[in-house]
């Protein structure tokens, strides 16, 4: 564990806090993907089977990541059980058009064709990182159809754009300190990942300057 | 193992 490791998951952590804090105050999740958040779900339950596995008392690490697991699994479903039952009404559905079926399908050829071993377990976990890579784009998306966006909204994807940022610095500290270099996999899609959020910070940094709302071309 | 290391990631 290093410093860039630990912040891109508490980074991880906050925006997930700032999600549930916007849909509890406003009582709405006006200008918030499902669809983003039923992607994620689905990464969180096919990467994290190992939870089935793995003594959660094993070591230092294997406690924290459990815990750190079962948070995401559960504010995932959470959030999916608020925005499809609680405040449903107030759910965009008409902007939030994103076809998630075609980025399933492709992260589906991907795993079958990259993947680490053939087996159900790896070809699951290379799904879930090829999947994570492209969750965020029909909250984007969302966004983008709908022009100015809400403060907290744009906080969220600030958080989860810095998560990514910090497990990029993370990857390089750990190539130089445990020479670890079979990481093709989980190091391209994290980078994709983090320049889809690129375009995302620009506008963000813009708004912050001009102290205004955000708002995407 | 070595090759692993993403592994212990979430």
């Amino acid at each position: 564990m290093n410093i860039f490791r630990l912040g891109g998951d508490m980074l991880h952590v906050v925006s997930i806090f700032l999600l549930l804090l916007k849909i509890q105050t406003s009582h709405s999740c006006a200008g918030l993907s499902l669809k983003t958040q039923i992607l994620y779900m689905v990464v969180f339950s096919t990467r994290y089977l190992d939870l089935f596995f793995t003594k959660p008392w094993h070591s230092a690490l294997t406690f924290y990541n459990t815990i750190m697991k079962i948070l995401f699994l559960s504010s995932s479903a959470y959030t999916i059980y608020l925005m499809q039952k609680r405040y449903k009404h107030t759910y965009d559905k008409v902007h939030d058009t994103f076809r998630i079926q075609y980025l399933i399908a492709a992260a589906a050829v991907l795993a079958l064709i990259f993947h680490l071993r053939l087996t159900v377990f790896e070809i699951l976990w290379a799904f879930s990182v090829f999947l994570e890579s492209v969750a965020i784009l029909p909250q984007l998306f969302l966004l983008q159809e709908t022009g100015e966006v809400e403060n907290i909204t744009s906080h969220y994807i600030f958080c989860l754009g810095g998560y990514r940022t910090l497990y990029i610095f993370n990857w390089v500290w750990r190539y130089f300190t445990e020479h670890r270099r079979n990481q093709w996999l989980a190091w391209g899609c994290g980078t994709v990942q983090t320049l889809i959020y690129a375009d995302f910070f620009y506008y963000y940094i813009l708004s912050r300057k001009q102290g205004k709302k955000l708002r995407l071309p | 193992a070595q090759e692993e290391s993403a592994k212990d990631e979430l």
